[in-house]
């Protein structure tokens, strides 16, 4: 889970695009 | 499925395809010819126009990332990586907004999370590279949401390896564009991408494939009512599918050549994240 962090928070909704 | 389920689909792809892809291929299509009046995009054909351009994009509030290296920022020799810069924070960006068409697919949030990541991972960048086909033509292709317009010629004029990054996108993109898919075609394309029971390390396959033969049941039936008078359309579209995987695997391992000999370079935590182990 570690190695895809932002690929999960993108689909559980918890990155804005001002995060990335 | 009933005719009708698969068309609901089609319109539902459709739909989520136009919320979250701020350039369609028709408005694409309409700047290429030369329909839009005033708003021409601006060219980018040599390193004077490059540079004009790069204040353009940053007057048009473009999301810049902080990992860019300052230091080499005014150097000509740079221009290639601070371009390959603003081209990474975009591709993330359009990563996000993939993810976003994705959770769309009917079923596809229900999948395991593990198994969504994969087909994300696997797929993002057969579907980025699918999305930039109806940007191009023979001569060059639309960036920064069709404002620029950055020359074929230009492109392979870059150092090595950067002039090579292009050409392969540019040769797959044109015979491409000759099936002359809509953006509602190209919906449901996307998904049938997304939704591939093949890729390394699914944990659960078989609802993948379920929802994947659904989807391409809905493409079949949508491609026969769009396009009654193309023959095999079907057929050559999934032919396709073969070509992608063999142009990512060639980017993947020129950005792995590119993180080895430039120094200056650093790649998007995101894209990093997407590349790693993948081919």
């Amino acid at each position: 889970k570690e190695k895809h962090k932002i690929l999960h928070q993108l689909l559980q909704n918890s990155t804005s695009p001002v995060d990335l | 499925p009933e005719a009708a389920d698969l068309r609901a689909l089609s319109r539902h792809l459709y739909e989520a395809y136009l919320k979250y892809f701020p350039l369609t291929k028709a408005k694409a299509r309409a700047i290429l010819s030369g329909k839009t009046g005033d708003n021409a995009p601006f060219v980018i054909h040599d390193m004077k126009s490059l540079m004009e351009g790069e204040q353009f994009i940053n007057c048009k509030q473009i999301p810049t990332q902080e990992h860019q290296p300052q230091t080499s920022c005014n150097i000509l020799d740079a221009v290639e990586l601070r371009f390959f810069h603003s081209c990474q924070s975009r591709s993330a960006e359009a990563v996000r907004e993939v993810t976003e068409f994705a959770k769309s697919i009917p079923g596809f949030i229900n999948l395991d999370l593990n198994d969504q990541v994969t087909l994300l991972k696997y797929g993002v960048i057969e579907v980025l590279i699918i999305m930039m086909a109806p940007l191009m033509n023979k001569d060059g292709t639309l960036i920064a949401y069709g404002q620029i317009f950055m020359t074929r010629e230009f492109l392979k004029s870059l150092r090595k390896p950067f002039c090579q990054m292009m050409e392969p996108k540019f040769e797959f993109s044109v015979k491409f564009n000759t099936l002359e898919l809509d953006d509602s075609d190209m919906a449901l394309f996307l998904a049938v991408i997304i939704l591939s029971g093949d890729r390394p390390g699914l944990l659960n396959v078989k609802p993948i494939e379920q929802l994947q033969e659904t989807v391409l049941h809905a493409l079949e039936l949508q491609l026969k009512l769009n396009h009654p008078d193309s023959l095999q359309l079907f057929a050559k579209l999934l032919q396709k599918m073969t070509d992608l995987r063999q142009i990512v695997t060639d980017h993947v391992h020129l950005i792995q050549l590119l993180k080895k000999t430039e120094v200056d370079m650093c790649l998007h935590p995101l894209l990093q994240e997407i590349m790693k182990d993948l081919y």
